[in-house]
């Protein structure tokens, strides 16, 4: 479902080139469970956008259900996001002017689901977020934790056949962070293919599939060619 | 050093009245390592606002250095966080337009030290972080963990008497955490006052003095009293 054939992404900073990846192949099969782990500043975050088609790789090739990805237009990468992909992004990116209720509702309302039909769905998911309490609450009146779980329904609320999570946990205490997890891995289960990166072992390691970078490669798999 | 007393913050929501601080008196004496952990919404981040001079309580006291702070304008306030105060912000707050090197270097531009001055101890500090090689790197160029980094090196590169971090290896890799913390402890042993918020409790446990919170209250104190 997933293909990376020799994936490079340089940035260019002044007159430094800065290899943030560096030839990733990568496999991974629908429904897998793949956690991503490694130091700060090795390539984590630049991997899953480059999954998540909100960046291109500067060469090398993106295969997502037997289709190259790789030079789609600006208009087809956004459709197929919609689509296919739920994205939680380590810092959040929600839209600052609208309440929890509503950035969650973002991607139902772009995907032209009616009202009736939104609410109690959007609904559900903050609740099982916890934030039942909070939906009238708009970013800035709410705790790092809270904007990090409004993230996590939005990403979720249209079922996507594919969710990439960028530190999910990062700014939860013990007991929120296994609730989110619980709440992904019950997606998994639904037969969601999920890509977590994460700095916490335990949270890692609960994945059926460990991945390690480092400096822009992978430096371990746990399932090398994805099967 | 620090005295809170009956320090309640209230936010209204609509026709909801949020009470993020309930209540809380607190001392801290100066060169004491606390750490402060709880639940997401527990009021960790609003307790260390108050305590940063960058909120004001909705009723109580705050004394810093014996002197009434509470009331004071938001000049007087600037002007005692920038001598007195480091802040390491959940989220960073770093100047988007700025490379790392100026972002750590703007406290010292802005209480007049000379630029000759000025490199050596940025450079020095964006080092002990393990950014040498990113500092003209602005933050939308660095990885989440290196913004994190640059975010403490500004809070630090005025030697302040109080430093106050929320969540300052919420985006790092053990390996990047661990040196965080190692500095932060350098500066306790040289006599700084050191307030953590964190989630991980294998970093709250290395504090002299913890404390936990739940909604908004003080559950736990290792030190009531703060002696
Ligand atoms: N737009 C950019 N321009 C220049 N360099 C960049 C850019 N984005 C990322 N980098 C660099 O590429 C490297 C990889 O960044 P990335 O954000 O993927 O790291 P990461 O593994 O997610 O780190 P963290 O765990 O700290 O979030 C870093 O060294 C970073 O400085
Ligand atoms: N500006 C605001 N308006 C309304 N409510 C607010 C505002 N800021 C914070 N809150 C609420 O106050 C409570 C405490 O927030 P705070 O940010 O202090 O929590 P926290 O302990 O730092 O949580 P986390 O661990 O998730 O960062 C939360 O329930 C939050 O929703
Ligand atoms: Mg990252
Ligand atoms: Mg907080």
């Amino acid at each position: 479902m997933i293909r990376l054939q020799g994936i490079s992404r340089y940035f260019q900073v002044g007159d430094q080139s800065v290899h943030a990846l560096d030839g990733v192949s990568l496999d991974i099969g629908a429904g897998q469970y793949v956690s991503i782990m490694g130091p700060s500043g090795s390539g984590k975050s630049t991997l899953l956008h480059i999954l998540g088609l909100l960046d291109r790789p500067t060469s090398g090739r993106y295969f997502l259900n037997n289709r190259d990805t790789t030079d789609l237009d600006e208009r087809a990468q956004a459709q197929a996001r919609l689509e296919q992909i739920g994205f939680v992004f380590q810092f959040f990116h929600l839209v600052p002017r609208l309440t929890a209720f509503d950035n969650v509702a973002l991607p139902l309302v772009l995907s032209g689901t009616p009202p009736e039909d939104r609410n109690d769905r959007v609904r559900q998911r903050l609740e099982v977020m916890g934030l039942a309490d909070r939906i009238h609450h708009r970013p800035e009146q709410l705790s790092g934790g809270q904007r990090q779980r409004v993230a996590i329904a939005r990403a979720t609320i249209m079922n996507p056949a594919i969710l990439l999570a960028d530190e999910p946990t990062g700014n939860l205490d013990r007991a929120s962070g296994k609730d989110v997890v619980d709440a992904l891995e019950a997606l998994v289960q639904q037969g969601i293919t999920l890509v977590v990166v994460t700095h916490d072992p335990d949270i890692g390691s609960r994945a059926a599939r460990r991945i390690h970078m480092v400096d822009g490669r992978v430096a371990e798999d746990s399932m090398p060619g994805g099967l």
